[in-house]
């Protein structure tokens, strides 16, 4: 399974509808700082259900909408759709290519679909849960990562493996 | 549950010494657990020996040298609980151009298996891309995107 | 000794909102007290405005601009209370070129009236420098000086 | 007052006699990642009465002195001289120029020296104290100082006000 595309649209500073191809190998996001590449990572886990506004760098759930510039006013809703290539039957549903969707509304509420029906968030994470693409495992590393693991006590550490198990 | 552990700790701790002798070019790595060896408890030391260095701890390393071999155990991680795609988000930030050059080496080979998509502003990595996206901002506060090739990145880009 | 805080508080909030808006070439930034304001215990709150973004909580904006921010409170600081020489390693790390270029030229204006020792990768950094030494280490893991002129650095040096 | 010169034999990887001569304006360090480049700021903080082997990156205070290699043996000494100008009199003492030295034992034991005088650690922390060379007053930010800074919590930066008073 791979990544196909992203959308993004009024997902932080993606207040335009922005659209990213990948390839199956390396892609690689470049830019000056603050433009919006760690956005793109921030984009990837919030389709995939990510709830902890820690691991998205904000303080409410509605920080992920645009919010507005001194040239341009904020908007009501952010939509991320990530679309995979599963041909090789990686995630347990019967479509060679799968596309997941979230909208978030500033009201703090989040729609989930999968090829475009709505479902619940448990069903966008359960279907990932099967993939080894859950929240721990390691699939999305961000910009402290690597500061985290250095800063992990020896116990800690221990945890790391232990997820892994 | 323990025998588990013991299983995913060998092949990590195997996966993480092969790592680090690949992205340093040389000497050797390992885990250890602290005593006692066997509670349930006992923690995981990093032991790292740089290529014509002495075995020491992880923190006495130089800022370079810890992130690479922080960047060999997530690797080992993945490879014993593989992951259809990984986002990387500037792991390479401190490193000087041998090793990235090293760990863009072994991310090339690993993209052969595994889908990246990385983050970074080191010219060697993104050499190794099949694919390149600039992400720019204008004084609107939005984000752009656009498909570059390796020709379109200024020379002196890091 | 609340008068003596209110008095440095005001003086490094000045200091740090001038080198906020040197480094970023725009935008402003300001200290707050978190309430309530008139407590000895009371916390300072980093609120910033990149050009062309809106105000915002330090947590929210980019690597690379928590860094630079983080450097214009530590200049400040220094201002408050000089110091006849700074030793910095690495602060530009996580910098790209537009922000090395003007933190850099910030660090030459300030060098003409205190000592600056810069570890640096960057070569903007290191274009502004009066003297440059180079460190190697040979296998046998012993680090060497070298003196160097700019032209001894490779074109594409970070 | 500036540095003039720093001198470190025997100094975490500056097995051999090794000489720095600043100028009065900027001085950049450059080298690959474990060359020495944050050993050489180690040793100014160290010969400037460092004791806490956090701000060294050292377990024990031992680890300051060359452990050898896998072609070198141990040695059993290290020695910092740092001089500085003092043609301002910004240190309180009768001289144009001044020289500190520590030499570290293996046994743990420091000896300290101003202008080859043998002195205990407090004469040269209260030389220091008076020029604003002190440990806490950020005349030298270490490689992990932005992250330590953007990591503290609102009252502890209050504290960094608080030092600065
Ligand atoms: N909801 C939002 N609306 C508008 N702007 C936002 C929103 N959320 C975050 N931002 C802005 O996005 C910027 C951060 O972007 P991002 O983290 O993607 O940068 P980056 O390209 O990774 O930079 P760096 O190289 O410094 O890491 C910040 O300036 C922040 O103010
Ligand atoms: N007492 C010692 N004896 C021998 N080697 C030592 C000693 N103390 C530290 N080292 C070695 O010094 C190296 C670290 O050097 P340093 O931190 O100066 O690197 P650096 O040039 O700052 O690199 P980076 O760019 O990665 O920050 C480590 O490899 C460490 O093993
Ligand atoms: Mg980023
Ligand atoms: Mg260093």
């Amino acid at each position: 399974m791979h990544l196909r595309r992203l959308e993004m649209q009024g997902f932080k500073t993606f207040a335009t509808r922005t659209v990213l191809e990948f390839t199956p190998g390396m892609t690689a996001i470049v830019g000056p700082n603050g433009s919006g590449k760690s956005n793109t990572a921030d984009a990837i886990r919030w389709v995939l259900g990510e709830q902890n506004n820690r691991n998205l760098r904000t303080k409410r759930s509605e920080d992920v909408i645009f919010a507005g510039s001194t040239k341009r006013s904020s908007l009501g809703m952010a939509e991320v759709t990530l679309v995979l290539d599963n041909s090789g039957g990686w995630l347990p549903i019967d479509f060679s290519e799968v596309s997941i969707s979230r909208r978030g509304y500033r009201s703090g509420e989040s729609e989930y679909l999968i090829n475009n029906t709505r479902v619940r968030l448990r069903d966008v994470l359960d279907l990932l849960l099967k993939a080894n693409v859950a929240q721990d495992s390691y699939a999305i590393m961000g910009q402290n990562m690597i500061e985290a693991v250095l800063a992990l006590k020896p116990e800690e550490r221990r945890v790391l493996i232990e997820e892994a198990a | 549950i323990s025998a588990g552990f013991t299983t995913t700790y060998d092949l990590v701790a195997t996966q993480f010494a092969h790592y680090f002798t690949l992205f340093f070019g040389g000497g050797d790595a390992r885990l250890e657990l602290t005593p006692p060896e066997d509670a349930a408890t006992s923690g995981i030391e990093i032991m790292a020996r740089p290529p014509g260095k002495r075995l020491q701890s992880l923190a006495l390393l130089s800022g370079g040298e810890r992130a690479l071999t922080a960047v060999a155990l997530l690797f080992a991680l993945l490879k014993v609980r593989p992951v259809p795609f990984v986002v990387l988000d500037e792991v390479d930030a401190a490193l000087d151009e041998a090793n990235v050059g090293r760990f863009a080496d072994a991310l090339r080979e690993l993209a052969s298996g595994t889908q990246f998509v990385v983050v970074t502003h080191n010219r060697r990595t993104i050499e190794r891309a099949d694919t390149i996206y600039g992400v720019t901002m204008a004084e609107d506060g939005v984000s752009r995107l656009l498909s570059l090739r390796l020709s379109d990145l200024p020379p002196d880009l890091n």
